[in-house]
């Protein structure tokens, strides 16, 4: 059986707000390390990876892999019934038909109990190969989404270019064009205001906006944000949180 | 190639 408790509701329902878009249904794969999600978008040009690892619920007992077949819209419609300081604890037994979800206010004067019932998904269980990235950038998650969301008004399509100055975030379209460019920046009181680029190479990809814009739903979990490139590989965008992390990959446009 | 098959190339290639 499965039993994981979450101190904080809200880390689990800003994760599903920052997926759910991307993906309709999904095995949550419990193990004894925690529980895993891996998914395809449904246009299968964007990869979601999902880890929540067993150290950040306290406690997590997880006596058998299960994989928990879940419709994201229902999941967050329940999850929507807690509020973000409670408690939730995820119960499931071997074989299980549903999921049980508990939400207790922190004084412990409410207690919510919800049941949900799972579904069979085959899904493909795809390697994710270990990279050794040509380009490592991280910024602050707000500054990404707002680089995203500003480019987005000028084009369905950013370019990104990754060199030694810094790191080029251009879009043109029928309006005309724009550019954003990060220098390296290093704030040692605060760590996730800082840019730095990592190069072992310059690289020059171009991206679909209308998926890095879903990508960054993620933001509130994490104060930076990481893109990793290389060139004729999948972008990796990567927020790190307490206990996990959320991983999406996005497949470059082909230029023509 | 397109997006689809870049990343089923590159997640089959683990």
């Amino acid at each position: 059986m499965l039993e994981a408790r979450l101190a904080q509701a809200a880390v689990l329902k800003k994760t599903l707000d920052a997926i759910k878009e991307l993906v309709t249904d999904a095995n949550f794969d419990c193990s004894d390390g925690g529980i895993s999600l891996q998914a395809m978008d449904n246009s299968h040009v964007a990869l979601v990876s999902l880890l929540l690892r067993a150290d950040g619920f306290e406690p997590y007992r997880c006596d058998r892999n299960l994989a928990l077949g879940i419709n994201l819209n229902s999941l967050s419609k329940v999850l929507r019934s807690a509020q973000n300081e409670d408690i939730i604890t995820l119960k499931a037994a071997d074989d299980p038909d549903n999921l049980s979800l508990t939400f207790e206010s922190q004084n412990q004067d409410r207690i919510s109990e919800y049941e949900m019932k799972l579904m069979d998904i085959d899904q493909e269980h795809l390697g994710i190969p270990e990279t050794a990235y040509a380009a490592v950038i991280t910024m602050p998650a707000a500054e990404f989404q707002r680089i995203c969301r500003d480019l987005s008004g000028i084009s369905e399509s950013v370019t990104i270019d990754a060199s030694k100055d810094g790191v080029k975030f251009a879009s043109a379209g029928d309006i005309g064009n724009g550019s954003v460019t990060l220098k390296q920046t290093h704030n040692p009181e605060e760590p996730a205001l800082s840019t730095s680029i990592e190069l072992s190479e310059s690289v020059t990809l171009t991206f679909s906006l209308k998926y890095l814009v879903n990508f960054t739903k993620a933001t509130p979990l994490a104060g930076a944000v990481t893109l990793q490139m290389s060139n004729d590989v999948p972008l990796l965008v990567e927020y790190k949180m307490e206990g996990g992390y959320l991983r999406y990959y996005l497949a470059p446009k082909i230029q023509d | 190639p397109t997006g689809q098959a870049q990343m089923t190339n590159f997640f089959a290639a683990s």
